[in-house]
């Protein structure tokens, strides 16, 4: 799955995702990628967030509307993704997924669950103080 | 991380993809449009098999997509759900804002929307899904989505169905519930 959170010069939030689901999956079956607030949620008066990972685990928890609610009431990016993380956490330990937030300053974050082979999360980031797009490395939590 | 705009974040090391959305911004396209490009960067190049036709085949062998895109300035969002035989599915959702005052398509109904959109109706297996798939039936369709079914899911291949059991119990339960049991 990618997920993306794109903010613009002026504060403008959009985002998106695109995936083919999970593999061997029942005919019918729909994660949470296209799902709003599940697989991706923007709104410019706040920020922006994007989740990849178990959709079937994460689509209950609306991940990204929680982590850009979080930025609202100001909490920084990667802590917002963190605290998302440990809300499904609770429920299911060993779930596998991630999460990037952006906020309309252009601060950005991620955060994962770790479980065995899944202990880091690499993803991109783009803006004028990175020379070109750059791999970014969070350790998971 | 130093506060600045434009930004684009990207799940994963999918730089083709960050790529092709910053360079939309840099020519003065909008934010939607980049995260249009972007996304639909991985749709083409199949990232990580994850993304796009020929991957993550279901139990019929069969590719489907799911994409959706949010504008933040309106809250408008479009979606597209088990989108069959379309490759395109974030550019199908972005068209799902522009044409219609829904918010989520789904199915085939949803591939019938994208090609009345313009989007090419194409065939979304490829060798390697099909080899996966094959791979799979062989492995006694291992690992599944099942449980509770007869024959074990976790140790063969379908069609499942729900026990005998437990279906003769619910019966009961029901029209017990209903002579003496209710609001």
């Amino acid at each position: 799955t990618i997920g993306m959170v794109v903010i613009g010069e002026n504060g403008t939030v959009a985002s998106g995702t695109s995936t083919n689901g999970a593999v061997h999956k029942i005919p019918g079956r729909v994660g949470d990628s296209p799902i709003t607030g599940a697989g991706s949620y923007a709104d410019s008066t706040a920020g922006g967030a994007a989740a990849t990972g178990d959709g079937d685990i994460m689509m209950r928890f609306l991940p990204s509307y929680q982590a850009v609610e979080y930025m609202r009431m100001g909490t920084d990016p990667a802590v917002a993704c963190q605290k998302v993380i440990s809300r499904i956490q609770k429920y299911a330990p060993n779930f596998f997924g991630a999460v990037i937030c952006a906020n309309t300053t252009g601060s950005y974050g991620a955060a994962c669950n770790k479980i065995p082979g899944f202990t880091q999360f690499h993803f991109m980031v783009s803006s004028p103080s990175l020379s070109q797009p750059t791999e970014k490395v969070v350790d998971c939590i | 991380s130093p506060a600045a705009l434009p930004v684009v974040v990207n799940t994963w090391a999918f730089r083709k993809a960050a790529e092709t959305a910053w360079r939309v911004l840099q020519l003065g396209g909008s934010e939607l449009d980049a995260v249009e490009r972007g996304c639909g960067q991985c749709e083409i190049d199949q990232c990580d098999g994850s993304v796009g036709y020929g991957g993550s085949p279901d139990e019929s062998g069969e590719t489907t997509l799911d994409a959706m895109i949010m504008d933040g300035n309106t809250m408008e969002v479009g979606a597209v759900a088990d989108l069959r035989h379309v490759k395109n599915a974030i550019g199908v959702a972005r068209k799902v804002i522009e044409h219609t005052k829904h918010t989520l398509l789904v199915g085939e109904s949803a591939s019938l929307f994208a090609v009345r959109m313009g989007f090419p109706y194409e065939d979304l297996t490829t060798q390697k899904s099909l080899l996966m798939y094959s791979k799979w039936l062989n492995q006694n369709c291992q690992p599944n989505y099942w449980k509770n079914v007869v024959p074990d899911s976790s140790e063969s291949c379908g069609p499942y169905k729900r026990p005998e059991k437990i279906i003769y119990k619910e019966e009961l339960t029901i029209s017990q519930r209903s002579i003496h049991n209710h609001d």
